[in-house]
């Protein structure tokens, strides 16, 4: 089945 | 000084009961428009955004931002020694590591405090983009919730599609599958029980169940929730906090590689 993805991959570290 | 009066405390209650799962220590960051939370659960797989507008207490006073660090289990016992009726006040003075709280009962008879030492919290602070969605759905939240309890019976994962016929919730598993459409509502007599749903883009997206049934747990908050999607983009689901904030989630999407 998919890959869960991880979150930081989508939002930059402010 | 920083000092934040929320007259419904229960509202206090239910957003720790709703993040307590997920996150295991939170800073609150407050400035003089409000309070902001931003966590990730220790997987890095979902993100938890509190926003409460300085409007929502009375009084408030934030004379220079603070953040004051927290354990969400010694937060979590000292709430529910409030009543549901009770306001709680939040103090801190700057310079000291302790929070407190006040309790006051409605006719102000009975008036408790606590104190919770507060905690430096090394956390990872993420941008989070300003996002044009494929779909916005809004819909009950007892209704979201039923689904994603229901589904969870049949697979780890969900599948949500959205096209112009509306919003399809799917799952498998080794017992087999199922399917739950909503379409808009046409005529509804609350405006809290309507299915609203903003399509610009078609759109198809796998999540884990396990975060989703997390969230859901935020639904004494709010009556309605907003789940707003985009093509390989992370889930954002809301739940707005009377009409001065709102708690929402982010959730990663699961991706075929």
């Amino acid at each position: 089945g998919p890959a869960q993805r991880d979150l930081t991959s989508f939002f930059k570290t402010a | 000084m920083f000092e934040a009066r929320l007259i419904q405390g229960s509202v206090l209650k239910k957003m720790i009961d709703a993040i307590k799962d997920i996150v295991t220590d939170i800073n609150l960051d407050c400035s003089s428009t409000g309070i902001s939370v931003q966590a990730m659960d220790s997987g890095h797989v979902c993100l938890v955004l509190i926003e409460l507008g300085s409007d929502g207490f009375e009084p408030y006073r934030c004379d220079r931002n603070i953040t004051l660090g927290l354990g969400l289990k010694a937060l979590s016992v000292v709430v529910r020694c409030a009543n549901n009726d009770d306001s709680i006040t939040i103090k801190a003075q700057e310079g000291t590591d302790n929070i407190n709280f006040v309790f006051e009962s409605p006719n102000g008879e009975k008036t408790s405090q606590f104190e919770i030492k507060l905690m430096d919290i090394d956390s990872e602070h993420l941008g989070i983009p300003d996002t044009e969605y494929d779909s916005v759905v809004k819909m009950p939240s007892h209704e979201f919730q039923r689904i994603c309890r229901d589904m969870s019976q049949l697979g780890d994962s969900i599948v949500v599609a959205c096209t112009k016929d509306g919003i399809q919730f799917s799952a498998s598993g080794d017992m087999g599958s199922g399917k739950i459409n909503l379409r808009q509502s046409s005529l509804v007599d609350k405006e809290e029980d309507q299915i609203n749903i903003e399509l610009n883009d078609p759109v198809h997206l796998t999540f884990a169940l396990r975060y989703l049934n997390y969230f859901t747990k935020a639904t004494p908050l709010s009556p309605t929730v907003t789940l707003s999607l985009k093509a390989e983009s992370p889930l954002c689901v809301t739940y707005p906090i009377g009409d001065f904030g709102s708690m929402k989630f982010f959730l990663a999407p699961k991706i075929d590689d």
